[in-house]
């Protein structure tokens, strides 16, 4: 039996909301410790990997494994009917065939009900290994979704530059060409405002706009974005929950 | 610009 029971409603849409559009359909996994989902996009270029915490939940029960497949259109459209204070339980039994989804509005007695059938998705499951990086940012969620959604106007490809002083993000395009440059600052007063830069080695990497623009969408899940570089291996992008996160793992793009 | 990878090259599959 899964019970699953998030304080706020808004918290598990803004989690769906943030992957949705990228990937359809995803196969949670259930656990004694919390949820885990892993998806690859059509293309193979984009995995997104979520881990949702116990703590993340108000109350957590999970007496055996249970992997749930859902098709996240589906699944958004029965979050919406929710409003975003309501609490959510999610109910499987150990052998599902559908899940309940439970919103209650605890001020008005309100409670809505509904079921979700679940699908058996044939997903191969990538396996990561810790991952050796050159170098690691952490900034404002909301400036990398603006970095990402101006440039993306010029041009279908965003380069990404780092040295030890200096973010660069460039776009070459048929319009014209533009260029952001950040540098790591720590603000005493907004600390959530700051731009940390660990650099052990310079990147210079190109990725795919389109990608960039799906990963910008898990902004609403933390002011905050990790970014992790590699010369050598597909880029970490993280938005940290509470309690567990929402990772996209991207492919860059290599000038053979 | 460039030849996109996929993650396939890069991650083994389980």
């Amino acid at each position: 039996m899964l019970e699953a029971k998030f304080a706020e409603a808004s918290l598990f849409k803004r989690i769906i909301d943030g992957f949705k559009d990228c990937v359809s359909l995803v196969n949670f996994q259930c656990k004694e410790d919390g949820i885990i989902a892993q998806a690859v996009d059509d293309s193979r270029v984009l995995l997104v990997s979520l881990e949702i915490g116990v703590e993340a939940f108000q109350e957590y029960r999970c007496d055996h494994p249970v992997t749930l497949g859902m098709d996240l259109g589906s699944l958004s459209k029965i979050l919406r009917c929710g409003n975003n204070s309501d609490t959510l339980t999610l109910i499987a039994d150990d052998k599902p065939d559908s899940i309940l989804l439970l919103f209650e509005d605890t001020q008005r007695e309100r409670i809505a009900e509904y079921s979700l059938k679940l699908m058996d998705i044939d997903a191969d499951f990538l396996k990561i290994e810790d991952l050796q990086y050159d170098t690691t940012l952490m900034m404002p969620s909301t400036e990398f979704s603006k970095v990402v959604k101006d440039l993306s106007q010029l041009t279908d490809s965003i380069n990404i530059m780092v040295t030890k002083e200096t973010i660069k993000f460039v776009a070459e395009g048929e319009i014209g060409t533009g260029s952001v440059i950040l540098k790591p600052v720590m603000d005493m007063e907004k600390p959530a405002e700051s731009i940390k830069l660990e650099m052990d080695q310079p990147v210079d990497l190109t990725f795919g706009a389109k990608y960039l623009l799906d990963i910008v969408k898990g902004s609403a899940l933390s002011d905050r974005i990790g970014i992790r570089l590699s010369s050598e291996a597909p880029a970490l992008f993280q938005f940290d929950l509470s309690s567990g996160f929402l990772q996209f793992f991207l492919a860059p793009k290599f000038n053979d | 610009k460039g030849r996109q990878t996929t993650l396939n090259e890069f991650f083994p599959r389980e």
